[in-house]
């Protein structure tokens, strides 16, 4: 999911 | 992961490396904002609390924790190893100018109202705006010396490598985060002025002195 995905940046 | 995304994220490390460097060689941080250095490590630290609730590779659990080590580490070099060689009186940028609207513009515009998103939220919004006491050390100076413009040329890329990683990502997952692509945009904006003296002045081999 999008909110999962940004967490997955650093 | 995409080019722009790794290397963004090996322009970011190497920024923080060659101000480590640059202050271990020199056993000096004259010319570095201990603030700006130290809203950095705040920043890292609120966004990075996920390595305690989520698990989503390897790689990005040793990138934060190199990131955080690195943060901290330059905080402990220039407020405690080598306190004396810090230019207290030219670090004079007012933090609460900064931290004031980030807090209160996270609270307000977040993607849900939890604790954990609140601070990523507040994370993203304080690093647009991070660098701006080390851009005010320099304006207030009047020079930077060269190692410390190579820092802020890495740190600059990073931020553009990753407006081409957010555009690829929208491009090929349909994926975007507007609070991160909004204060990208934002803190990419703040180097232009500075990319454009590197390239005209540092490049050339001259110091970056401003007139």
């Amino acid at each position: 999911s999008p909110k999962e995905s940004k967490h997955d940046e650093l | 992961m995409n080019i722009f995304r790794i290397l963004g994220d090996v322009s970011h490390l190497l920024a923080m490396i060659i101000l480590l460097v640059k202050i271990w060689r020199s056993k000096s941080c004259a010319g570095i904002s201990g603030k700006s250095q130290v809203l950095f490590a705040i920043v890292f630290t609120s966004r990075y609390l996920d390595l305690f609730t989520n698990f989503f590779s390897i790689y990005n659990t040793v990138m934060k924790f190199v990131f955080l080590m690195c943060a901290y580490i330059t905080v402990y070099l220039i407020y405690g190893k080598f306190r004396k060689t810090f230019d207290n009186e030219n670090d004079s940028f007012r933090l609460e100018f900064l931290l004031i609207p980030v807090t209160g513009l996270s609270f307000l515009e977040n993607q849900s109202f939890t604790p954990l998103e609140i601070l990523w939220t507040f994370s993203i919004y304080l690093e647009s705006v991070a660098i701006l006491p080390q851009l005010f050390m320099i304006s207030k100076t009047g020079e930077a010396e060269t190692i410390t413009t190579h820092y802020l040329f890495f740190l600059g890329l990073y931020h553009a490598l990753y407006l081409a990683n957010w555009i690829w990502r929208y491009q090929t997952e349909n994926y975007y985060d507007q609070i991160a692509v909004v204060s990208g945009v934002v803190q990419t904006i703040f180097y232009c002025d500075f990319f454009y003296l590197y390239v005209t002045k540092v490049l050339k081999g001259k110091k970056l002195s401003l007139p």
